[in-house]
Parts: C-alpha cells; sequence; structure tokens
C-alpha cells in the first residue's frame, strides 16, 4: 500500500533532522507511481506532483519533519480539492428538464438512463425515457425492458430514425404529457468520429439540454483524458457519471476527467440494478485512487 | 542519442510518456526503459529511429511473435466460450467471429447464455439474423447452464462445425458470477469432453490496469485460451496486453476495430507494436 511504502521511504531519512528537498522527492515519487497505477492521467499525475510539492516542501520548512501520514493527508485533501469538495446535484431547473447523456460505447449509457429516471420519480418528478439509439440491435428494447422494471413508459420513436428528431419530438410529447424531465440515451460512440460528435453537437443546439452528461467507464485508462476533453469541446458537458466502480478498478480516470473538463463527477454507477446510483463522493474516490 | 555515450535523459523522458499514456503500466514501462539503456549500450551510434525499430521489436516479441489462430476441435462442434465484464463488445465479437466463420463456410450456431441483462437475447437474435446463424435461446431469466446445454445439444444434433457461447457481462470481483460461468463451462464440459475448445475473453482497449486483473481473475477460474481486444479503432491503445502477456502468456488472438460485422482481425504483435509508436 502506499501508506507502507512511504513509511519505508522515511524511516530510511528518519533521524536526519530537517527533510531535505531531494528526500522528499523520493516519497513524491513513491505517490506518483501510485496514481499512476491507479490510471490517473500521465500528465495530470506531472501537474498534481507539482501541487503535492509545492504544499510538502512548505509545510517540511514550518516543521522541520514529514513523516509518510502527512504527505498522505497532502495528496488526500489535494485529491479531494481537485475532484470536487462536495458532490453537486443534478440541475433540473427547467420544464421540462432535459439530460443528454453521451458517451462511448458499452460505458453504461442506457442502463444509467434508466437509474437515473428511478432517482427522480424518488423525487417526486415525472420522468420520459427517449431512446435516441437507432444504430445498436436492440437498443429501444433495452430501453423499454428497463422501463417495464420501471413502471415507466418510454418514449416511442415511431418509425423516426433520426436521433435529433426522435430528442426533439420527445420533449413536445412530454410537454404535452406534463412529464417535467427528459432523459435521452444516446448511441455510443467514438470521440473522434466527426460525424457523430457533430450529431450529438445539433441535438444540444435544438433542444438546450439543462445537463449533458458524459457517461464513463470507471475503469477507463490514460485514454480518459482524450474522451472526457472530446466530448467536453464539443459538447461543454455539465457533469459526468462514473460508472461500473462496484468493481475494483482504482478509479484514476475520475481524477484525469475533473482535472481535463474542470467539470463535476456528479454521480456514480455501482451496479447493475436500477437502484444502483449514488450521488460522487470526492473523498472516498480519493481513498480509493490512493489505493 | 547524439552518440556522445550519455544516454539522452530528455528521450528517455518522452519515451517514458509514451510507454505510459499507451497503458502498459509502470512495471512494463521501467522493463521498456531498461531495455532502451541495454540497446543504448550495446549499439552506440543508435539513434532514434533504430531505437524505436528496436522497441517494436522487442514489443512483438513479448506479444508472440506470430498471429494464434482459433482452437479446432477435431471433431466438430468447435465449442467457443465467450466471457468478460460488463460493455467490453463479446456479444458483438461474437457476432463478428460467426460472420467470419460463416463466410469461410463453416456451420455456425450460437447460444444466447446472457439471460439476465434486458434485451440481451433480442441483441444476439437479431446480429444472428444479420450474420446468417441460427441461435439456441431460451426465456429472459432462464438458467444460462440450461441454455448452454441446449446448445450443445443441438450443436450435435445438427452437425454444426462451431458453437459460439454469449455470457453475460460480469465483474470479476462478483463470486457469485464467477461461479455462473464456471457453472456453464462445466454443463459444457460434461456435455462434451475437452469443451469448450476456446475460452475467449473480451477486453476493452479503453480499459487500464484493470483490464490485468480482470485476465488474472477470469485465467484462475476457467482457463482462458485466448485473448480479444475489441474498441482499438478508438484512441485508447491498449498496452495492458504486454503485462497480460508477459505475466500469464495467453494468446491474443483477435482485435475489434468497429462495430460492423466485418470490423473484427487477427491480432498481428508487428502491426501493434507499430501503432503504439504511432
Ligand atoms: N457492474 C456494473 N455494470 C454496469 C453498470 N452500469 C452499466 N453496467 C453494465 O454495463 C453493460 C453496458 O451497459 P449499457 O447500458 O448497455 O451501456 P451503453 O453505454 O448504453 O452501451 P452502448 O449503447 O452500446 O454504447 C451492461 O451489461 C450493464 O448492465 C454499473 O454501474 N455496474
Ligand atoms: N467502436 C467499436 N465499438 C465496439 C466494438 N466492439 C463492440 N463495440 C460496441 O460496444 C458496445 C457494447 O458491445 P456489446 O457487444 O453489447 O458488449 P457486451 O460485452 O456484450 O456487453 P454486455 O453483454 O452488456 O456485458 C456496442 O455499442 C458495440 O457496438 C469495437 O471493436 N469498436
Ligand atoms: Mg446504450
Ligand atoms: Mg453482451
Amino acid at each position: 500500500s502506499l501508506s507502507g511504502r512511504l513509511q519505508s521511504v522515511f524511516r530510511k531519512i528518519a533521524g536526519y533532522g530537517r527533510l531535505s528537498e531531494s528526500n522528499i522527492a523520493e516519497a513524491v515519487r513513491e505517490v506518483r507511481l501510485a496514481l499512476l497505477e491507479a490510471d490517473v492521467n500521465y500528465k495530470v499525475v506531472k501537474d498534481f506532483i507539482e501541487k503535492v510539492k509545492e504544499q510538502a516542501i512548505g509545510q517540511e520548512t514550518l516543521r522541520g519533519v514529514l513523516p509518510g501520514q502527512q504527505l498522505i493527508k497532502i495528496v488526500h485533501e489535494e485529491l479531494v480539492n481537485l475532484m470536487g469538495v462536495s458532490a453537486r446535484e443534478l440541475d433540473l431547473s427547467s420544464s421540462p428538464a432535459v439530460i443528454m447523456l453521451v458517451g462511448l460505447q458499452g460505458s453504461g449509457k442506457t442502463t444509467t438512463a434508466a437509474k437515473l429516471a428511478r432517482r427522480i420519480k424518488k423525487k417526486g418528478r415525472q420522468p420520459l425515457l427517449v431512446p435516441c439509439d437507432t444504430k445498436r440491435a436492440a437498443a429501444l428494447e433495452q430501453l423499454v425492458s428497463l422501463g417495464r422494471q420501471l413502471g415507466e413508459a418510454v418514449y416511442e420513436p415511431g418509425s423516426d430514425r433520426d436521433a435529433v428528431s426522435i430528442a426533439a419530438r420527445s420533449v413536445v410529447f412530454a410537454e404535452d404529457h406534463s412529464l417535467d424531465t427528459v432523459i435521452l440515451d444516446t448511441a455510443g460512440r467514438l470521440h473522434i468520429d466527426e460525424e457523430l460528435m457533430e450529431e450529438l453537437r445539433a441535438m444540444k443546439s435544438r433542444l438546450s439540454p439543462r445537463e449533458i452528461l458524459l457517461v464513463a467507464d470507471a475503469m477507463t485508462g490514460q485514454d480518459a483524458v482524450n474522451i472526457a476533453s472530446a466530448f467536453d469541446k464539443a459538447l461543454d458537458i455539465t457533469g459526468a457519471i462514473l460508472t461500473k466502480l462496484d468493481g475494483d478498478t482504482r478509479g484514476g480516470a475520475a481524477l484525469s476527467i475533473k482535472a481535463v473538463t474542470g467539470k463535476p463527477i456528479k454521480l456514480v454507477g455501482i451496479g447493475e440494478k436500477i437502484d444502483d446510483l449514488e450521488l460522487f463522493h470526492p473523498d472516498r474516490m480519493a481513498s480509493r485512487i490512493l489505493g | 542519442f547524439t552518440g556522445r555515450g550519455r544516454i539522452d535523459e530528455e528521450m528517455l523522458e518522452e519515451l517514458e510518456a509514451t510507454f505510459l499514456q499507451a497503458d502498459m503500466g509502470v512495471k512494463v514501462t521501467a522493463r521498456l526503459i531498461d531495455c532502451v539503456r541495454e540497446f543504448h549500450k550495446s549499439e552506440k551510434g543508435l539513434g532514434r529511429e533504430g531505437l524505436i525499430e528496436r522497441l517494436e521489436g522487442e514489443v512483438a516479441s513479448v506479444l508472440g511473435s506470430n498471429s494464434a489462430s482459433l482452437n479446432v476441435s477435431c471433431s466438430p462442434p468447435t465449442v467457443i466460450l465467450v466471457v468478460g465484464v460488463n460493455g467490453t463488445g463479446k456479444t458483438t465479437t461474437i457476432a463478428k467471429l460467426a460472420k467470419m466463420l460463416q463466410d469461410e463456410g463453416k456451420k455456425v450456431l450460437l447460444a444466447a447464455c446472457d439471460t439476465f441483462r434486458a434485451a440481451a437475447i433480442d441483441q444476439l437474435s437479431i446480429l444472428a439474423e444479420q450474420a446468417g446463424v441460427s441461435i439456441v435461446r431460451h426465456k429472459h431469466g432462464a438458467d444460462a447452464a440450461a441454455v448452454a446445454y441446449d446448445a450443445v445439444e443441438a450443436a450435435l444434433a445438427r452437425g454444426m462445425d462451431y458453437l459460439i457461447v454469449d455470457t453475460a457481462g460480469r465483474l470479476h470481483t462478483k463470486v457469485n458470477l464467477m461461479e455462473e460461468v464456471k457453472k456453464v463451462q462445466r454443463v459444457i464440459a460434461k456435455k462434451i469432453p475437452g469443451a469448450p475448445h476456446e475460452v475467449l475473453l473480451v477486453l476493452d482497449a479503453t480499459t487500464g490496469q484493470n483490464a490485468l486483473q480482470q485476465a488474472k481473475m477470469f485465467h484462475e477460474a476457467l482457463g482462458l485460451t485466448g485473448i480479444v481486444m475489441a474498441k482499438l479503432d478508438g484512441t485508447a491503445k491498449g498496452g495492458i496486453l504486454l503485462a497480460i502477456k508477459q505475466e500469464l502468456d495467453i494468446p491474443i488472438k483477435f482485435v475489434g476495430v468497429g462495430e460492423g460485422l466485418d470490423d473484427l482481425e487477427p491480432f498481428v504483435p508487428s502491426d501493434f507494436a507499430g501503432a503504439l509508436f504511432e
């Protein structure tokens, strides 16, 4: 564990009194390795370590000794600060409030859409699930089946095969039926697919969603920065949802996504069932990343 | 690398960044950096181009010197069990494999053993139709092992060359789900000794270090015979394959490079190594 490794680093230099910058460097190197092993992006780690060094060296000149635990505390606090000090909820302030879910193939958008509907229903609202994925085999059936579990009807696109027009029509449908929240499930796509990214831009400009949430797999590695920055540049996302956190991935993607977009991680998926959605807790994520 | 005897530290840092950002991980990166130092020692005039060439060769040799092919049973059907965590691309990969084998004139049958996820059976049924192959399916919620049993019976009765079994995505940390897939494997083995002849783990190219843990746990549970890395058409490099190959020595057989039924290619180590350095 990181605390174990830091203990042995500091044990070596204990009894030398005041720590030198080079001593902190060795400890900080261990922190860097831990973050890389946790899938935090290489460049994000670089910037983060610089911030930690500044803090650590500052502290040591005050006190003369900086034990491993204290360094971990600095790192932990710095991680929490970076990832957003407290959990932020969804902005559901228009009527109907439109939530758009976007992300790579298989990240968990369709399942998360249903989970969001459940969460929103619990708050006394009336959600409409909208299947904007006209490409994937049985995508509509998947959302309909999840809707049935929820006891919620899913918007029927009819013969419409255009994602943007389905979305637009669903909002009119919601207004006509006094449904106050529209959840748009979109097809998975690569951030480097120009045409499909343009489709999302068109959807955004047509509907002005209150929330554009990047649904990202918690086990994503170094590529998380490329994915997040592309979706953010194209859409100015309002936040992210990290899925599959019920596994044993350290989840460094959480830090990468926040660092590169500046947008908060709002919710996390912690299982395959419709209730398996929670608020994002930066302090828990920080501990998890540090291992 | 100006031939002045000392290694260019800036180039080392640049290479280290390349390796780490390719998801190779800390250990493999350190090992490759050691290789770089070795190459520099043994070949004093080695420029940047020559170095990259050596490294590509090193990576390719770690990944397996030749493209690994599907195991084939000496008496049909060859049974292929496909497993992996949620959303990696198993169902799509199965459809691609089915189309590939079908195009080779083989008789292919699919088994819809993901009886859990919403519309999983519908999804595979549609893909089976697109690939022009038949499928054995029960109702949603049926016992996965029971479906597998029926599928093996059908494959034998109908003289199929291949039976490809789709399973539900499952996190390797969920003991009961790992037990379930072991049961599916046992049921297949009971019906056809030696089957499944191929147990393929499908990994998502965007997954980081956790892919190694996934491979370890699925290997421990089932004994993997091959790996497919899907979604290599994105920007992720899939460098974790080096650690997996080094630690577990499981052959990497195919790569998925798109969502279409033709988007499956045999894994070619030298191509993969070349792409890492682009
Ligand atoms: N364990 C776990 N599985 C999840 C979670 N969220 C989604 N899944 C599973 O991940 C897989 C993919 O989920 P989908 O909802 O189909 O993903 P998607 O992003 O809609 O996929 P595409 O539409 O093909 O891009 C399914 O097996 C889900 O059950 C989660 O939080 N935990
Ligand atoms: N770009 C790209 N997308 C892929 C590839 N392979 C699969 N996909 C997409 O990834 C998503 C998930 O694929 P599935 O085949 O449903 O994945 P799965 O592993 O069966 O998912 P679960 O059964 O829910 O665990 C779908 O949108 C596929 O089209 C690939 O090689 N490249
Ligand atoms: Mg979907
Ligand atoms: Mg599947």
